[in-house]
């Protein structure tokens, strides 16, 4: 996967996100957004799969968005202790899911995403509907082991993650980090929108054959979240 | 050859079991699921060993107990809905904490 979150320079909030996934085909067919909604009014909106109720892409309207990637950390009997020992750890999509509809904020998202103990280790990347809100929270099991927000003021105006941790070089053969960089640099941040986020995703190695939807979210104007399936 | 996807409303108003009906009963979706049962069952054995299977079972027996509201409605609605069994449709929805090591 890669999300990205960035601020244009008329401070909008922009975040787009491709999710690659093995059984490409299959998922692609089944892929649906859905608009929560309570009394008529829409309180969150998630891409999600026919079958699958937790969310990996989302957006609470005029207060976040939240995109997953993949991190494998660990052994599977990790993962497995957690679930049997810790009564309070949360399955990853239903934590998502749980924040979009319960956390009324940017910063309490973060805060839920961060500290809520998961059975399996993931990174979150949140954007906000204010200046400077994005975010990469890398998590472990029991706790974030790092936030890592932008900071337009010092020139740090996005922030892109894919699946390794932000301050370790991507392996050789599954670099999307260089080339998602490359695109985004290339954009500018006077030009980024959500056109331009499309075509970023679009650059070859960000698009690749696991590729199976490109959304784009900006939790101020809620209208344009949007999702494409991709066949690369 | 890129798609806009469907966009449905799910109505949190209701019981857990009908959120997802709306998706699940559009004509195009439903023309998809004899090929959706077998994608399912191809996805499930590559992603769990065959000895676990035994287990799913024992968690939908009592799903309540083990998922928060309003997922395991949601999940039972679906199923009954889609024909595909419950401890598959489970399977699918713990994918990624079963594999994300």
């Amino acid at each position: 996967c890669t999300s990205i979150v960035a601020q244009d320079s008329k401070g909008t909030i922009w975040h787009g996100r491709n999710l690659d996934y093995g059984f490409g085909d299959f998922l692609r067919n089944i892929t649906v957004m859905a608009d929560f909604q309570t009394k008529g009014q829409t309180l969150y909106t998630t891409t999600t799969y026919l079958g699958y109720v937790g969310a990996l892409t989302g957006q609470r309207p005029n207060g976040f968005t939240v995109s997953v990637d993949e991190r494998d950390q660990g052994a599977w009997w990790m993962n497995a202790l957690e679930a049997l020992l810790n009564r309070q750890a949360s399955l990853m999509s239903f934590l998502v899911r749980e924040t979009l509809a319960e956390a009324d904020s940017y910063d309490v998202a973060i805060e839920r995403l961060a500290y809520t103990p998961l059975i399996a280790p993931v990174y979150f990347i949140v954007g906000g509907a204010n200046v400077a809100e994005g975010a990469v929270i890398t998590r472990d099991r029991t706790s974030a082991l790092d936030i890592w927000t932008m900071n337009p003021a010092q020139g740090r105006w996005y922030v892109l993650e894919t699946n390794y941790d932000h301050w370790e070089e991507p392996p050789a053969h599954d670099d999307r980090r260089t080339p998602g960089m490359k695109a985004m640099n290339t954009t500018g941040q006077d030009a980024i929108n959500a056109s331009s986020m499309f075509q970023v995703l679009s650059v070859p190695k960000v698009l690749n054959r696991h590729t199976t939807y490109t959304a784009i979210m900006s939790a101020a104007q809620p209208q344009v979240y949007n999702t494409w399936v991709r066949w690369p | 050859r890129d798609a806009p996807v469907k966009r449905y409303v799910v109505d949190l108003d209701t019981a857990p079991e009908e959120h997802f009906l709306p998706i699940c009963q559009d004509p195009d979706i439903q023309a998809m699921i004899p090929m959706l049962k077998k994608d399912v069952k191809d996805m499930i054995t590559s992603l769990v060993p065959e000895e676990a299977l035994p287990l799913l079972d024992v968690l939908t027996s009592d799903l309540d107990q083990y998922l928060p509201h309003p997922f395991a409605g949601e999940m039972r609605g679906i199923a009954n809905c889609t024909g595909i069994n419950l401890g598959e449709i489970v399977t699918l929805n713990l994918a990624y904490d079963l594999t994300a090591f």
